[in-house]
């Protein structure tokens, strides 16, 4: 077939400030993970500008913006992208091995963090023999396991069922009430719903923006 | 660590009878997909046997097997697995190159299967350029397009929003009136609410086996 655009996204403008929860949600390719990408820095915007606590992320050589990647964004990527062949364990530390934590620091916190999402008895799995909810909870625990300020979590809770979806929503509210930033992308309005600000993307464009009071 | 045993089904006994619908629910982790797998010929059980239109079939030779698993079973996987660089119309017409089907009717019968959940302007997409819930409908439309008379999804709506989740609803609705057989992993009460049973497995046994009326 001729090459042909998708114009994934067609004139996005939102402004998030420090400490909000946030949804986006919208049909199913409707440009929303194309927009996390560009929020994680994964992705250049082929027009328009992505300011992040100020800086133009389009301005900032590679190295700089490696290392805003990891020390304030914990991304939780739709298809996770894990290391199939490592463990769990080592998936999670992998953030920690680049910011340059100790060997014993690092093993403590990847603990932790897989501790806390319910995956204590399942560390030393490779991620290939894990179920499919446990690969989610595995790039959740990573995505979080520096800490970082601002949380991109695309459809964190797709692959698990209500109680370890509740779970993870549990630690996600903790974050929040902590100061830090989340935008998750969901399908799931239950999510959407407790979150305080609902963001509707319909065909590459923002659909509406409102506030939400969480039931 | 030692090598250590994972029991994922620690004793389960069910029948599904032809032109039944039913949904496997249970906790992340709990043994579905190891289940699901047995049932499409996928994977053997270590002990106890299965039964597929009378035929045991661990006694079935493999070509015998792939047969099976070619013309009786479409099977939607809980990740998928496409192949990234082939389009979405390549993917959809693999069943039907195993199976023989001349080059313009595979064309034709694969098309029209992208065009049931909603792909048509996504046909020469490769799956790599496709959205997580475009994928997800690409692997519906792969395990359909054989008409098969056994369907095992194995969380077919995990990544579509609300709409693009109820039109595959209705088509595997459809499919059940046409006789077929289906059986649903998912972790959506609402999906498993439109089924006629659901049995719910916990810890790699059935907790609980019951008939549904459909809401
Ligand atoms: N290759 C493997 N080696 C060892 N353990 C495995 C392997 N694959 C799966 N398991 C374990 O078997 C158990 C059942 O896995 P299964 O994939 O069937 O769960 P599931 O019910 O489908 O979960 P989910 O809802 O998260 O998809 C899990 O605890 C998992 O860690
Ligand atoms: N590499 C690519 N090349 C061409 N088109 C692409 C590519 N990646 C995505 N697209 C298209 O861009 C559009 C937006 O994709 P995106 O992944 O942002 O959707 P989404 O809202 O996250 O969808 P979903 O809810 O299904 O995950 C889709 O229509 C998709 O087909
Ligand atoms: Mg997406
Ligand atoms: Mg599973």
């Amino acid at each position: 077939m001729a090459e042909e655009t998708v114009h994934a996204l067609r004139g996005v403008s939102v402004t998030v400030d420090q400490g909000e929860f946030c949804s986006i949600i919208g049909p199913s390719g409707s440009g929303k993970s194309t927009l996390m990408d560009i929020l994680g820095c994964l992705s250049r915007p082929t027009s328009g500008k992505y300011l992040l606590d100020g800086d133009d992320v389009s301005k900032l050589p590679d190295k700089r913006l490696a290392e805003v990647r990891n020390k304030k964004i914990g991304f939780v990527f739709q298809a996770y992208h894990l290391l199939a062949r490592a463990t769990a364990l080592k998936n999670v530390e992998l953030p920690l091995i680049y910011a340059g934590a100790g060997k014993r620091e690092r093993r403590k916190m990847a603990e932790e963090a897989l501790d806390r999402v319910g995956l204590a008895d399942r560390m030393g799995h490779r991620s290939n023999q894990l179920s499919g909810g446990q690969k989610q909870r595995v790039a959740i625990a990573r995505a979080l396991v520096t800490n970082p300020s601002l949380i991109l979590a695309d459809e964190p809770t797709g692959n698990l069922d209500s109680r370890s979806g509740e779970e993870i929503l549990e630690i996600l509210e903790t974050l929040y009430q902590q100061g830090n930033t989340l935008i998750l992308v969901t399908h799931d309005n239950k999510v959407a719903n407790r979150t305080n600000r609902i963001i509707q993307i319909f065909d590459g464009l923002v659909d509406s923006d409102m506030v939400n009071t969480p039931t």
